[in-house]
C-alpha cells in the first residue's frame, strides 16, 4: 500500500486576517507537520504513530487552535481537548479538559494504549498523565499568544454590548 | 482544531484530532474534537477528523456517519464526507470540515467555510497546501 496522510489546521479560516505574511508562515507551519507526519510513513512507521507525529507539530505551531496558540476560556484559561483512533484495532483514547500538558494527542494516545479507558478529563487525565514516561508538562503560560487574548477580549467586550462575535461562527472552532 | 489521517504501507488506517475549543467558553464545555465518533473516527475502512461547530458535530456523530456511509451504505468516501459536510451539517445550522481517508488511499477534504488550513501527500508521493477554497 502507498501510505497517505491528510491534515487539518482547523475551519475557522478569517479571510479578512489573512496577511500575505501569515499565509506564508501558516503554510510552513503545514507543510512542517506533514513532513513530520509523511517521514514516518515512509520509514514504514504506522498509521497511528504518523498521525500522532502530525498532531504534534500543528500543536507546537502558534498558528492553530491546539496546544500552544489555543483559544482562550471565558476565565482566561486554554482548556485542551484530544483523542486518536487506530482503525485496524479500533482502540481509542482521548482527554478532555487538561491545562497543563504539552501535547494532548500523546496523552490521548496514552490513554489508548497505557489505560482499559478511552476517555479521561480534567485533574485526573493529568493525575494520569504525570504517570506516564513522556507526556511533557509545562506552565500554562506556555500556551498564551497575543493574538488569542486579543480575541478573546474582543469576544468579552461584544458579548457585554449583547453584540455578535466579531469573528462570526469562527469563533465556535477557534 | 487540528487533526490528522493516515494509511500506511500494512494498509492501516488512523485518525487523531486536538483542539483548544471554542473562544470565550464556559462551564467546562466540550466540543466535539475528543468525542469518538463525532470528531474522530477510524476503523478498517475509513478514518475522518473534524473541524467545526462542535455542538453540530456531535449531534451529527459526523465522523461515524461518514464511515458508517462508506462501510455500510457502500458510499465512495467522497460522497460520503460531502453530504455530511455539504448538507447534513449545515440543515442541522452548523459548519465546518473534515479530512477523510479510506483504505485506498482516497483522500477528500470537504469544508462549507471560506477556508480550511489543509496539507496532504497524495498516493503518488504529490504534497500539497492550501487555506482558502478558492
Amino acid at each position: 500500500t502507498r501510505p497517505v496522510l491528510a491534515i487539518h489546521g482547523g475551519a475557522g479560516v478569517i479571510r479578512s486576517t489573512l496577511t500575505p505574511e501569515i499565509e506564508a508562515s501558516v503554510k510552513a507551519d503545514l507543510r512542517r507537520a506533514l513532513d513530520a507526519g509523511y517521514g514516518v510513513l515512509e520509514a514504514g512507521g504506522s498509521a497511528v504513530d504518523a498521525v500522532a507525529r502530525a498532531v504534534v507539530a500543528l500543536e507546537d505551531s502558534p498558528h492553530f487552535n491546539a496546544g500552544k496558540g489555543a483559544v482562550f476560556t471565558h476565565d482566561g484559561r486554554n482548556e485542551l481537548d484530544a483523542s486518536i483512533m487506530d482503525g485496524s484495532t479500533r482502540r481509542a483514547g482521548a482527554i478532555a479538559g487538561v491545562t497543563r500538558v504539552r501535547n494532548p494527542v500523546l496523552l490521548a494516545r496514552a490513554v489508548m494504549e497505557r489505560s482499559p479507558h478511552v476517555m479521561l478529563i480534567g485533574e485526573g487525565a493529568e493525575a494520569f498523565g504525570r504517570s506516564i514516561e513522556g507526556i511533557d508538562f509545562v506552565e500554562p503560560s506556555y500556551f498564551h499568544t497575543d493574538v488569542r487574548w486579543r480575541q478573546l477580549r474582543e469576544a468579552i467586550e461584544k458579548e457585554s454590548r449583547h453584540e455578535p462575535s466579531a469573528q462570526g461562527r469562527a469563533i465556535h472552532y477557534g | 482544531t487540528v487533526g490528522a489521517v493516515a494509511l500506511d504501507a500494512r494498509g492501516r488506517l488512523a485518525a487523531a484530532t486536538s483542539t483548544g475549543g471554542m473562544t470565550n467558553k464556559r462551564w467546562g464545555r466540550v466540543g466535539d474534537s475528543p468525542v469518538i465518533g463525532a470528531g474522530t473516527y477510524a476503523n478498517a475502512r475509513c478514518a475522518v477528523s473534524a473541524t467545526g461547530w462542535g455542538e453540530f458535530f456531535i449531534r451529527a456523530a459526523v465522523a461515524h456517519d461518514i464511515c458508517a456511509r462508506v462501510e455500510y451504505g457502500r458510499q465512495a468516501l467522497a460522497d460520503a464526507a460531502r453530504t455530511v459536510i455539504m448538507e447534513t451539517i449545515p440543515a442541522l445550522g452548523g459548519d465546518g470540515g473534515v479530512i477523510a481517508i479510506d483504505a485506498q488511499g482516497q483522500v477528500t477534504l470537504p469544508f462549507n467555510t471560506d477556508g480550511m488550513y489543509r496539507g496532504w501527500v497524495d498516493r503518488d508521493g504529490g504534497r500539497h497546501v492550501a487555506i482558502l477554497a478558492d
